[in-house]
């Protein structure tokens, strides 16, 4: 009835007045809402300070994303619009547990094997995998003479504590990609994205990977440097997702660039922005075909 | 008759011929109107900065001011705010006059640090007021 609707509204308005924690008003936040940053400015205003404290990330995985930052955002934080992708989130993990599998060799150039544990818990239901890359910051101290060439091998496994792999055979992918880099790179980027993309649509949240990796010197261009005997560590690392949040939070600047302008679209056409391929490069296949439309 | 007249002249003059002059500078150079207003903050000053890592400020700006009579053409109100006004001066002055509220926003990219440790890049809409309306 309308007096009890009343009553309750007049009992929830008392609630905050008394400073009481609005909690339960933000159960009524679908998921959607959930994503962004409304809970957090939620929690500062009901509890009326900055949050709780939260770990500390690690400083060179914060230097990465503060040049990210900048390369995506003016300086007063707006999005830069001469962008040519459909992220609007970019996710930075570091790796919650690392063992060391094997050691290496430094005469073949193999590099010990790490496992890697990383927890995706912060990935939100609505924000989609488009690219994803394990980032790899090289050492300021090792100097390189020459270019280094790597193979890089990665197996992603089922965590062994998981009970949910009775009865079904643990899956696993493997992964080889080879890259060069010399004395100018501080970072390496290895992509990723086709491997965790199934995970990560199914919901998978914890991602347990395997990495070997071998190095070699070029040889053409040192000859008289023994087989890539050289001391290098790579130091674990962090595993970057770029992701489209779908939630009406998030700044969707492909759809106001290119559909707020034209009301007169039909349905049928916006609903073609959801379907877009995975990756950049599919990105930017979507914006082609996209111009073609137009013509 | 002239003796209408002169009676009429002879009558003291209203206040409306009085503030002639400042009722015509209303019009032509309005104090107070509903428009944008800068709020620039750190997040230092909220000690939001231990989890909004960029940008250090941010100025998400604000409406504020009167709603003039005659709103349609410069603020774009639809037809239902001049009917508000003409409710609260004609009929009832407990209804709220129309609202100075933003209409367009803009934008902002947030850097923050997750509970977990995991650092977050994100795009949020409607950050900042761009322009300002009557409602």
């Amino acid at each position: 009835s309308q007096a009890s609707g009343g009553e309750a509204q007049i009992a929830a308005s008392a609630e905050l007045e008394s400073g009481a924690m609005p909690w339960s008003l933000l159960q009524h936040i679908d998921e959607r809402d959930r994503a962004g940053l409304l809970p957090a400015l939620f929690k500062v205003l009901s509890v009326g300070r900055g949050g709780s404290p939260r770990l500390q990330p690690d400083s060179r995985a914060l230097h990465y994303m503060k040049k990210l930052y900048k390369t995506y955002a003016t300086k007063e934080g707006i999005p830069k619009s001469n962008r040519s992708h459909l992220y609007n989130t970019v996710r930075l993990f570091t790796p919650c547990t690392r063992h060391k599998q094997a050691p290496g060799d430094q005469v073949t150039g193999i590099l010990p094997s790490v496992e890697l544990l990383f927890n995706l818990d912060r990935i939100t239901t609505v924000e989609h995998l488009l690219k994803s890359v394990l980032l790899y910051n090289i050492n300021n101290s090792v100097s390189f003479s020459s270019a280094v060439k790597c193979v890089c091998n990665l197996m992603i496994k089922e965590p062994k504590s998981s009970s949910r792999t009775l009865g079904r055979a643990p899956y696993s992918f493997t992964f080889n990609s080879q890259f060069e880099f010399g004395k100018k790179h501080k970072w390496i980027q290895i992509d990723v994205t086709s491997l965790l993309q199934p995970l990560v649509a199914s919901n998978k949240r914890s991602i347990h990977m395997s990495i070997n990796f071998t190095c070699m010197k070029d040889q053409l261009e040192h000859p008289s440097a023994q087989n890539g005997l050289f001391n290098m560590t790579l130091v674990s690392p962090s595993l970057i997702l770029y992701l489209n949040d779908t939630s009406a939070q998030a700044y969707h600047s492909w759809y106001s660039l290119h559909y707020k302008r034209r009301p007169s679209q039909g349905p049928d056409q916006e609903r073609s922005l959801s379907a877009y391929p995975v990756g950049e490069e599919a990105a930017e296949d979507g914006r082609s075909s996209h111009h073609r439309h137009r013509r | 008759g002239q003796e209408t007249v002169s009676s009429e002249l002879k009558k003291p003059l209203g206040p409306a011929s009085f503030n002639l002059s400042e009722y015509f500078r209303q019009f032509l150079l309005p104090q107070n109107e509903c428009e944008l207003h800068d709020f620039r903050l750190s997040f230092s000053q909220l000690k939001w900065d231990n989890w909004i890592v960029a940008p250090h400020r941010y100025n998400p700006r604000y409406c504020k001011g009167d709603c003039p009579r005659a709103v349609g053409h410069r603020y774009g109100s639809p037809v239902h705010t001049m009917v508000q006004n003409i409710i609260y001066e004609k009929l009832d002055s407990s209804v709220p006059r129309p609202s100075c509220v933003p209409a367009k926003y803009s934008p902002l990219s947030v850097l923050t640090i997750e509970p977990d440790g995991s650092i977050a890049y994100k795009e949020y809409e409607d950050m900042i007021a761009t322009k300002c309306t009557c409602r």
